[in-house]
């Protein structure tokens, strides 16, 4: 997904 | 999660316990802008609000949590505890500058608009000019302490590190977010003259100190 990459990144 | 974001996360951590040992250590705060420090605290809450509604991994929450309690003990400590070696006269970045264009920006440009996310898109927008206050107080006295240089050192590695991360996942897990790749590219970029520097002159022994 295009946001899904900063979801779980800090 | 790779080497590159692995070792970002770290050279992150880093940053932030450099810096909070050197005022802890030192007992003093001279040439830490304290406006820069509130920033990064406000960049932390901003983002991590996502700690209340959902859960990543015990890696994520207990990594949101540090950098959130160590960007305020430091903030505790130039503004309280040892309030009396702050160097004000030399911190005077406008970052009401920084705030309110950012501010506008994240309600302009965002993934969905929603308050969540807008706060989540405006702590990315304005970590990736928080530094500013701190260069522009090094521009100002002409010097850095060279423990300052280390802890500025790894917190401009951790965005380029995350940069390689996100070309990564784009090749290998097809995911990309281009907000957060120009902010980090941004935010890379105003370290460039500063990792220069540093090259040329921490590394090879000496303090650094900018021309009059």
């Amino acid at each position: 997904g295009r946001e899904a990459a900063r979801k779980d990144e800090l | 999660m790779n080497i590159f974001w692995l070792t970002g996360d770290l050279s992150h951590l880093a940053a932030i316990v450099i810096l909070l040992l050197k005022i802890w250590k030192t007992r003093s705060c001279a040439g830490i802008s304290g406006k820069g420090q509130l920033l990064f605290a406000l960049v932390f809450t901003t983002r991590y609000l996502d700690l209340l509604t959902s859960f990543i991994s015990l890696y994520n929450t207990s990594m949101k949590l540090i950098y959130i309690a160590c960007s305020y003990a430091t903030v505790y400590l130039i503004y309280m505890k040892f309030k009396a070696t702050y160097d004000g006269n030399h911190d005077t970045f406008r970052v009401e500058f920084l705030v309110v264009p950012v501010g506008g920006l994240s309600f302009l440009i965002n993934h969905d608009f929603s308050p969540l996310e807008i706060l989540c898109t405006f702590s990315i927008y304005l970590e990736s000019v928080a530094i500013l206050p701190q260069l522009f107080m090094i521009s100002k006295t002409g010097e850095a302490e060279t423990i300052t240089t280390h802890y500025l050192f790894f917190l401009g590695l951790y965005r380029a590190l995350y940069l390689v991360n996100s070309i990564w996942r784009f090749y290998f897990e097809g995911c990309f977010d281009l907000i957060a790749v120009v902010a980090g590219v941004v935010q890379t970029i105003l370290y460039c003259d500063f990792f220069y520097l540093y090259i040329t002159k921490v590394l090879k022994g000496k303090k650094l100190s900018l021309p009059a």
